[in-house]
């Protein structure tokens, strides 16, 4: 593991002030072929190999921890710091209802997200209403139905476009007295342009408090791709990071942080409804390095 | 899209960036940018197709039909990859040529898969064995196998629940549903599944190599469908996995209709890669 890769490249330090450049240079090599492993994107790695160099080099050589310790320990820091120091939570709309619109590729999570966030809105006292826009997939509302049913939140199914129902829901709240609608809308590849523009429109006539992303931890090198189209367009004000129960490395969180600079909100952490998160970088940097 | 041209004077960081964002793996790239650099060429585009196109074994791409009926096909794989869909568009292109196809419901954990997979058979006019949620998959599993024998369908297609391959129990579970296709068959050369196809996100960076290496190791996979292809993701894992695993990719999804699915050609897989 890049540990005992490190240890041995370092080992040679015995008795030097400072971490030498050419260690350094040796060091971060490794580090490019651990993230590139981790899925991080190729340019997104030379950007940070660029921001940690700078952060190594002409640091002294501590007495209490080996160099190969101490030069992950920077490699670490760096990468929680661009990760995002601490967890940030949901806005709340000044005006209620408080709408959060959850958007993203095929497969990636976002109607079991839409009831995982459901539930913890609800257990903070929030008074919830689901919103089913997704009109394509076969049996999408009825399954986001199902989990409203489970955690005892009403579900907005009604209407023949997804705009349609994202309004009707609207009104609804109000009548229902809900201070928080979570949307759920159909997946998309951001480059199928005509549902990337009815996202553009929804976000126009909805006025979401959020747009959050929703995205797959194995997500390989188009995380950038997918994460900076989707927020160029909508202008997106957070990620959520599915399926971290896997055991991919999660590099792709790092890649659509970096290209997108929006804070990764949760962390889905199986398919029970109870498995969500709140997003503390530590030990996601910790996965990425392997 | 591909900055490599006919012509062009390209460094290798270029290449290896855009191999890398294919998602190969640093092992197949490092192990293609060894190759380019033996070769003498104006033309950097056709030699890099030429020698990614030589690095795919020589595998058997064909569905494996039953000799006697029903053929039976497991699918398989993580979460959200396209399974279903995926059975629908098999069936649908099954359907097409005349065949009778039943689909088993062996999905019941995950909310409305169920309903989702009878919409689907509607659809595309196969039938369904479904029970209710919360039903043991393997119960369901073996009473569409019982209909698909009695009432003699020519394929069988059993959808079931997505599952991290980390997941003990869950890859317990799948073994389970493999072997309770078999019970009926002890007498016949070919026992179900006749396939046990795995499905894969080309999203899915590296961690894809993973998944079919357990997969594999637990229910002895004969096929992937590489699914989403129709976005900017390559899946370039199925290289390694291929060449490591020796499991064939056998079809690839190109959208999400039901003719959306494509026989899977080494060679146009090559020339997608620098669309
Ligand atoms: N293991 C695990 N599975 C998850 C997680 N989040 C979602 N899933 C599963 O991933 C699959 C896809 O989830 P969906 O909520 O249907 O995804 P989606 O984005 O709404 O899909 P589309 O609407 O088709 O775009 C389901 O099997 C979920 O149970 C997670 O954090 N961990
Ligand atoms: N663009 C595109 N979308 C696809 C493709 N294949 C499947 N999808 C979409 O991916 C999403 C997930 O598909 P499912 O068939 O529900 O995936 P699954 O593997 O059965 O999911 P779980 O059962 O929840 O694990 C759906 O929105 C599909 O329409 C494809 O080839 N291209
Ligand atoms: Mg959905
Ligand atoms: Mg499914």
């Amino acid at each position: 593991n890049l540990r005992t890769r490190l240890s041995k490249i370092f080992k040679k330090l015995k008795g030097e002030a400072f971490l030498s450049e050419k260690n350094i240079e040796e060091a971060l090599k490794e580090v490019r072929i651990a993230l590139l492993e981790a899925d991080v994107n190729y340019r997104v790695v030379r950007e940070f190999l660029t921001l940690t160099r700078e952060k190594a080099l002409g640091k002294r050589v501590l007495n209490s921890v080996s160099p190969a310790q101490q030069f992950i320990k920077i490699v670490h820091e760096e990468l929680v710091k661009i990760l995002g120091e601490q967890a940030t939570g949901l806005l709340t709309a000044p005006v209620p209802p408080s709408i959060y619109m959850l958007v993203g590729i095929q497969g990636s999570g976002k109607t079991t997200t839409c009831a995982k966030l459901g539930l913890i809105l609800k257990n903070k006292g929030r008074k919830v209403l689901l919103a089913a826009t997704d009109t394509q997939r076969p049996a999408a509302r009825e399954q986001l139905k199902m989990l409203g049913e489970k955690i005892g939140v009403p579900t907005f199914t009604e209407g023949r476009t997804p705009l349609e129902i994202a309004l009707s829901a609207l009104k609804t709240s109000r009548k229902l007295g809900c201070n928080v609608v979570l949307l759920d809308t159909q997946g998309r590849l951001q480059v199928e342009e005509e549902l990337m523009k009815e996202l553009e429109v929804m976000r126009d006539r909805i006025k979401p408090t959020e747009i959050l992303l929703v995205a797959d931890a194995m997500t390989g090198q188009e995380a950038v791709n997918i994460a900076s189209t989707f927020n160029e367009r909508l202008s997106l004000d957070g990620i959520i990071l599915t399926k971290v129960d896997s055991d991919a490395r999660g590099g792709a969180a790092l890649s659509m942080r970096m290209v997108t600079g929006c804070p990764i909100k949760f962390i889905g952490t199986g398919e029970k409804i109870q498995d969500m998160e709140a997003f503390y970088p530590d030990r996601i940097a910790s996965r990425i390095l392997g | 899209s591909s900055r490599l041209g006919k012509g062009k004077d390209h460094s290798w960081e270029e290449i290896e960036e855009m191999l890398i964002q294919s998602d190969m793996g640093i092992q197949t790239v490092d192990i293609l940018i060894e190759k380019l650099k033996k070769r003498k060429g104006a033309n950097i585009q056709e030699i890099l197709k030429e020698e990614i196109l030589a690095l795919f074994p020589p595998l058997n791409r064909e569905p494996i039909i039953s000799p006697s009926p029903p053929t039976v096909i497991l699918m398989v794989g993580v979460n959200g990859v396209g399974k279903t869909t995926t059975i629908g568009k098999l069936a649908s292109s099954f359907i097409k040529e005349g065949k009778k196809v039943l689909l088993s419901a062996s999905d019941t954990y995950r909310a409305a898969a169920i309903e989702q997979l009878g919409l689907i058979a509607r659809t595309v006019g196969a039938d369904m064995v479904k029970h209710q949620y919360g039903a043991d998959p393997t119960a369901v599993t073996f009473d569409a196998l019982q209909s698909a024998l009695a009432r003699k369908y020519d394929f069988l297609i059993i959808d079931t629940a997505g599952r991290m391959h980390s997941d003990k129990n869950l890859m317990e579970e799948l073994k389970k549903i493999k072997r309770v296709l078999s019970t009926k068959f002890n007498y016949s050369p070919l026992l179900p599944p006749q396939e046990v196809i795995m499905v894969l996100d080309a999203h899915v960076g590296q961690n894809s190599f993973q998944q079919a290496h357990v997969f594999h190791k637990a229910l002895n996979v004969t096929g992937i469908v590489l699914t989403k292809l129709d976005g900017t993701a390559k899946g370039g894992i199925i290289l390694q996995i291929e060449r490591e695993l020796e499991i064939p990719v056998k079809w690839v999804g190109v959208g999400e209709k039901w003719d959306d699915l494509v026989k899977f050609s080494p060679r146009d897989y090559v020339e997608s890669i620098f669309l």
